[in-house]
């Protein structure tokens, strides 16, 4: 979506 | 708890281990995450004899669970290396025992390591207001801010018939801890989040009386209902500028 990151932008991959 | 997330996520690994059974699930457009831990003490047995994962459509175990009476005994229970899943309903009067198997499936699923996180603002409030203020500033915008500073929290949106805001203040109900407002603050946080994940998690409201929010600047949004033997956390990440 605009205006938005993902969440794994924050979270890295276990 | 299904009935909290099946809106959110579909198919997910229920993973069972000696601590019980955990979820982890990122939604379809990775915006927003759900984590969920139901420790043994939830359970009257548990037993796990291998960590296992259960790959399962919410839908189709919705369609199952509905079949359930709101107070029978549910017997949850997979083989080694299963292709089902068991789910026994027996009525507490022991008069009436249903019996159920749904078929597994295999997930291939990220799992993202979430760090242990100091917050600059941790807010507790009763889940019904939080599912108000979600609810009625949706009908708004798409949006909503949230403001924590040691005065309040301020849950403000702005939409093309106008702007609102709601703002709450610490409380304490002495006689229903759970209905109590508290605010811990390190530092002033001011975040944006779209509505539609808010209004989502709010179906959460019934596990839990009261719902903490924890926010530092620049980082996801955790909504976290604390359950019996466990919780539900939500992860939002946050709305970047233009």
């Amino acid at each position: 979506p605009p205006g938005q990151r993902k969440i794994n932008f924050y979270y890295s991959q276990k | 708890v299904v009935e909290a997330i099946k809106d959110l996520v579909q198919d997910c690994n229920f993973d069972c281990n000696d601590d019980g059974i955990q979820l982890q699930a990122m939604d379809n457009s990775h915006v927003a995450l759900v984590s969920m831990k139901l420790s043994t003490g939830a359970f009257s047995p548990f037993r796990c004899d291998r960590n296992i994962a259960l790959g399962i459509n919410l839908n189709s175990l919705m369609k199952v669970l509905r079949a359930a009476g709101n107070d029978d005994i549910l017997t949850l229970k997979a083989e080694d290396q299963p292709d089902s899943l068991n789910l026994v309903f027996e009525s507490p009067g022991q008069d009436r025992m249903s019996e159920y198997d749904i078929k597994l499936m295999d997930i291939d699923q990220e799992h993202l390591g979430i760090p242990e996180t100091e917050y600059a603002a941790t807010i507790s409030l009763p889940s019904a207001e939080f599912q108000r203020i979600c609810r009625d500033l949706s009908a708004l915008s798409e949006s909503v801010s949230i403001e924590a500073s040691k005065d309040g929290v301020k849950f403000s949106c702005s939409g093309d018939i106008g702007n609102g805001s709601v703002t709450l203040r610490p409380h304490t109900n002495v006689e229903d801890e759970s209905k109590s407002t508290s605010i811990a603050l390190t530092e002033p946080v001011n975040l944006t989040f779209s509505l539609k994940y808010l209004v989502n998690f709010c179906k959460a409201s019934s596990l839990s009386g009261s719902v903490q929010l924890c926010l530092s600047n620049e980082v996801p949004l955790l909504v976290e209902f604390k359950m019996g033997a466990g919780y539900l956390r939500f992860y939002l990440a946050p709305k970047i500028g233009d």
